[in-house]
Order: C-alpha cells, then sequence, then structure tokens
C-alpha cells in the first residue's frame, strides 16, 4: 500500500458516498446514468472473484464487497424503489448498449489470455473487467452532456471517480520504481490511461467552474 | 513470488 493507492480507494469510496447523497437529497437519479452503475457491477463482480481463491488483506476484502454491496443498492434504488424509478428516464441514458461493451472487451479478453497464456476463467475475467471499467464511465459522460448543467453532487462524483483513477497511475508509477517483486501490466496501464484519459475532459471544465465559482455547464 | 501490477489492487 502506498498513499497514492490509498488516497485512490479513498477517493472511489467518497464518489460512491458522493453519489448516494445525490440520489438522497434530490429524491431522483436525474442526471445519473444507471448504466454505468451496472457497468461497474458487472466489473466489480468479475474482478473480484478472487475473493473466493486469493486473500491479501483485510482491507482489500472489506472493500471488494463494500464495492459490490453499495453498487448493487444503487442500481436497485434506481431499478425497483420509488421515488427513483418513475423518475428515471432510460431515453436520456441510451448511449452505449451494454452488449456492445461487454462483448468487445469479453472477446479482446479472450485474446490477451490466449496471447499471455493465462487461461483459467478467473484471469479471463480478471483481465475482462479491467477493459470494461475503462468503458463503464462513457454513459455516464453523455448522460452529462445531454443536461449540459452538471448538478453539483453530480459533478463532485464523476470528479471523484476520475481522481480515484488519476491517482491509480501515480500509484503503479511509485509501485514500479519502490517494490522489488513489482511485474508490470501494460494491458492494466493501457487501459487505466484510456479510462483517466475519458474524464480529461470533464476535468477542464470541473476545475474551471469551480475556479470562477459559477455553474457548472458542458459545451455543446 | 513476484505479484503483477494491479491484482492486488481494486
Amino acid at each position: 500500500m502506498n498513499i497514492f493507492r490509498f488516497a485512490g480507494d479513498m477517493s472511489h469510496v467518497v464518489s460512491i458516498l458522493v453519489l448516494l447523497l445525490r440520489l438522497r437529497s434530490s429524491k431522483s437519479a436525474v442526471g445519473i446514468s444507471l448504466k454505468t452503475q451496472e457497468l461497474f457491477l458487472i466489473v466489480f463482480v468479475t474482478r473480484y472473484l478472487d475473493l473466493f481463491t486469493t486473500f491479501y488483506s483485510l482491507y482489500n476484502s472489506f472493500m471488494k464487497v463494500a464495492y459490490i454491496a453499495s453498487t448493487t443498492y444503487i442500481i436497485w434504488m434506481i431499478r425497483f424503489q420509488e421515488p427513483y424509478k418513475s423518475k428515471y428516464d432510460a431515453s436520456q441514458d441510451s448511449f452505449l448498449h451494454i452488449k456492445f461493451a461487454v462483448a468487445p472487451c469479453a472477446g479482446l479478453a479472450l485474446f490477451a489470455c490466449l496471447v499471455k497464456g493465462e487461461l483459467s476463467p478467473i484471469d479471463i475475467l480478471w483481465t475482462f473487467s479491467i477493459f470494461l471499467e475503462a468503458l463503464a464511465i462513457v454513459p455516464q459522460l453523455f448522460v452529462l452532456q445531454r443536461y449540459r448543467e452538471v448538478e453539483n453532487l453530480t459533478g463532485h462524483y464523476v470528479f471523484f471517480l476520475g481522481a480515484y483513477r488519476g491517482l491509480y497511475i501515480l500509484n503503479w508509477v511509485y509501485r514500479s520504481y519502490y517494490e522489488q517483486f513489482y511485474r508490470h501490466n501494460w494491458l492494466v496501464y493501457v487501459s487505466g490511461a484510456v479510462q483517466t484519459a475519458l474524464y480529461v475532459d470533464f476535468f477542464y471544465y470541473y476545475v474551471v467552474s469551480k475556479y470562477y465559482g459559477g455553474k457548472l455547464t458542458l459545451p455543446t | 513470488a513476484k505479484v503483477a501490477a494491479a491484482k492486488d489492487e481494486l
């Protein structure tokens, strides 16, 4: 564990708490992409299968369970609980059908694992989750774009999620310098970089709006 | 054993 990784994890936790606060305080899921939450749940469930095979630390296991549980809860709220359910507008969240994200990532993961000779289902699903995570934020970014004016807490949610990814890149740099038994994984680096790059545009408008103290409005 | 990057991460 290093400071970047821990700060990244905490940023991720804060983002989830902010999202829950956002849902509860406004009593609606307008501006929130259910699709992104569902993609994240697929990511967590396929990546954290090692909960059953490898024990890293209590912290690690606890966080994995917490991510799966909180994301499941958020999806349940938006899909089945009032008033979120009736206010959720699926037509605003139409970009990127789940299967068009899952299928290419699954194909790519299978190919990558064949090349690397990692043929256990857990390895293949883990690699799949690395690719899918890079795409998971895309529907949320499109929902923001549709409404243009981003509600405060929703903006913070995306900001903390982006900060988490940015801090993870610093964590990989740190680890490669200071950990003796560290093996590079370029697939992780590339998809992590792609994932972070997706946030850059949002970050720019977020920081500018905070600097000038105005509302966060995205350009058309 | 070497741990591959990110396998022990969240």
